[in-house]
């Protein structure tokens, strides 16, 4: 499983 | 934040200013992909709804309105006020053989499924092909202008730095996103032929001409 999207990274 | 990230986000700007001031000084949008541009616009519609539900910082939300607004002008300058210089018939790449298979792709590999991830992961898989109808038009074409060459240089670029910005969080952060990382590396393969083009050919002053 992975952290996923942090909505910073454009 | 860190260099690379940075370094991705400043070509991805600049890729835009360039395309908007080739447009608005030739008030001609020829050899450039309508059906690339309504992609990107599409991407920035989907993935940048969290501006409403997230607040990350200031420099997050300004650029996510930037890029919606570039993308909009783009449209608006290609569709409305420069509409007959468009370059319709060789744009004929079908976008329903992009935007289905990213919609399926999206609705079952994603990190939750709730409408606003489906909808992120859908323009991240979705900006990983958008380019597509625009190579395909230098293709059909053989040729492109150096400016839009230029354009397309700094916007595989972009991507291709996050793929070292990916790398510097996980080995700093142990921060990783598969989904973003997989369609980062596809995306930037993408412009690898254009890339060794771009470096062999514009940058020794030539122009970008295909082998016939």
């Amino acid at each position: 499983e992975d952290n996923g999207n942090d909505h910073d990274e454009l | 934040m860190n260099i690379f990230r940075l370094a991705g986000d400043l070509a991805h700007v600049f890729a835009i200013i360039i395309l908007l001031l080739k447009i608005w000084k030739t008030r001609s949008c020829a050899g450039i992909s309508g059906k690339s541009q309504i992609l990107f616009a599409l991407v920035y519609l989907t993935r940048y709804l969290d501006l409403f539900t997230t607040y990350v910082s200031l420099y997050n939300s300004v650029m996510k309105v930037l890029f919606l607004a570039s993308s909009g002008a783009t449209v608006y300058l290609m569709y409305v006020k420069f509409r007959a210089t468009y370059d319709r018939n060789h744009d004929s790449f079908r976008i329903e053989f992009l935007l289905v298979p990213c919609l399926l792709l999206s609705l079952l590999i994603n990190h939750e499924f709730t409408v606003m991830e489906v909808l992120w992961t859908f323009s991240i898989y979705l900006e990983s092909v958008a380019i597509l109808p625009q190579l395909f038009m230098v293709s059909k074409t053989g040729e492109a202008e150096s400016i839009t060459s230029h354009y397309l240089f700094a916007l595989g670029s972009y991507r291709a730095l996050y793929l070292l910005n990916w790398v510097y969080r996980y080995i700093v952060e142990s921060h990783y996103d598969l989904i973003a990382i997989f369609a980062g590396i596809v995306q930037t393969i993408l412009y690898c032929d254009f890339f060794y083009l771009y470096i062999t050919k514009v940058l020794k002053g030539k122009k970008l001409q295909l082998p016939a």
